[in-house]
């Protein structure tokens, strides 16, 4: 079972697109598929219809109970093997109750392995936060995925969350493979094409060499709660999401 | 004094832009204008080219020394008349350190008490989270400014926020007024216009009349770490921020 973290404490860079997209792929492709929504204003469990004010039992619910997961937790998505374990507005109250006990950091990646029959693939979609959750989606996860805007400040942004990353690194033992995925690119404005050149100077090994085009129609999808490589599989942004998962399966082979 | 904040749990709405564009434009009315960085990863800060890795003293001194603002807090930003008390990465602690501590939500509305012969206006740039420190912003303010990106899922996310600023209301005596301004509006895009109508039809009474465009000429403005409204007062942009102040400042005379 593969578990990929999608992460970056800006907000509005496309993560939760990025987990929609990603899994409802690897859904296609006939792998069993979990998304995961680890932000308390639940945008992953709100595409898929479900109510962050009513959802119960879900993640929140799992925290609380020291890591049991149920399964009530996992619901379906309308995607056919996609499944989905939803995220409530109550989770916002998690660092504040529990930011500081021992072992906190630690019960996603419990109840997660205890799952490593049953998916094949599970993605985590975290909150524009540094905290508690995402502290917990990077324990539990072998790889992380960072889509970053291609606009200036989103670089600036950038050197922060490597920076966090490297310092909760230290805590593990094996490595974590990060991959830095250019979104929202805009090939007509002067900025994205400036900002991409000095990704592509500054984070050259970590960098995907291609990326992901601004595309109007991933708001048409989220209108429709569907994936848009599932609603609109030749649209430019989902032959973009097709490219990255080859390169990240390409890689994840290793982990 | 005026104290405006901007808020929506929404990560990436333009809340840091709105913040920029209005606080620049206060400024060269001749208005002496504070923007406040109350977002631990430090947007306002990194545009004004400060780093939230290294502000010392900054928000986070204030809220530690229980409200005690000094003047070394208050930073240049290069357009004149424009200060900002800065954000730093430590922000990201406050909540479990001090979240349930007896009178925390009081402490920046107590710090801007003292500022009120320096200042006339003052924009307060919150994270994209429902935290002790979005809570202070709401309780220092007289208004709510609530940048909304005209796509689906943005408006089942602005019933949230709306939820959860009634459930911080009702603590407060006097009304907070609101303003919901719809923001990334592109009239080419179905959904923007769709999404436009939808608000209108269910907010009809706190939604601003008009709409901030699409402009990339905001990513150049960023690069340049000058509020748009100063690098370029002619651009739509510029222009669209212009029509927001006149509106706001009609409707706060009455604040
Ligand atoms: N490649 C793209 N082209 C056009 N629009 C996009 C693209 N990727 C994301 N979007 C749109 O941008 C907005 C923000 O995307 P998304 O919500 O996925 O970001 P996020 O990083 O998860 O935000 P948050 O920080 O709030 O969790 C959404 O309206 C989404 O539809
Ligand atoms: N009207 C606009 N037209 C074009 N780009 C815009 C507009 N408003 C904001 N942006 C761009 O969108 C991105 C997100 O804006 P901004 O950082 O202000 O949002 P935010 O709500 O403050 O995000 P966060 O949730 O991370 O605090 C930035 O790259 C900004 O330059
Ligand atoms: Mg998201
Ligand atoms: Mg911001």
């Amino acid at each position: 079972m593969h578990v990929w973290t999608v992460a970056n404490q800006k907000g509005g860079v496309g993560k939760t697109t990025t987990v929609v997209s990603l899994g409802g792929l690897c859904a296609q492709r006939g792998l069993r598929t979990l998304v995961v929504d680890l932000d308390p204003h639940g945008s992953l469990s709100s595409y898929f219809r479900l109510d962050p004010e009513s959802v119960n039992p879900g993640l929140y619910e799992l925290f609380r109970n020291d890591g049991q997961l149920e399964p009530a937790m996992l619901r379906p998505t309308g995607v056919e093997g996609l499944s989905l374990l939803p995220a409530s507005t109550a989770l916002a109250t998690l660092d504040r109750q529990l930011g500081t006990r021992k072992g906190m950091g630690l019960i996603l990646r419990r109840a997660l392995q205890r799952l490593d029959g049953e998916f094949e693939r599970v993605l985590l979609d975290c909150p524009p936060m540094l905290g508690v959750l995402m502290v917990n989606a990077l324990a539990a996860s072998q790889r992380v995925i960072i889509p970053v805007q291609t606009e200036f400040l989103a670089v600036k942004g950038l050197e922060r969350m490597m920076r966090t990353l490297a310092m909760i690194q230290r805590s593990r033992n094996e490595a974590q493979p990060q991959t830095i995925v250019p979104t929202l690119y805009d090939q007509r404005t002067r900025a994205s094409v400036e900002t991409l050149a000095l990704l592509r100077h500054e984070y050259s090994d970590l960098l995907w060499d291609d990326v992901i085009p601004e595309d109007t129609l991933f708001r048409e999808a989220s209108k429709q709660a569907l994936p848009l490589t599932v609603l609109r599989p030749w649209a430019r942004g989902s032959q973009a999401y097709r490219r990255l998962l080859a390169t990240v399966e390409a890689t994840a082979e290793d982990d």
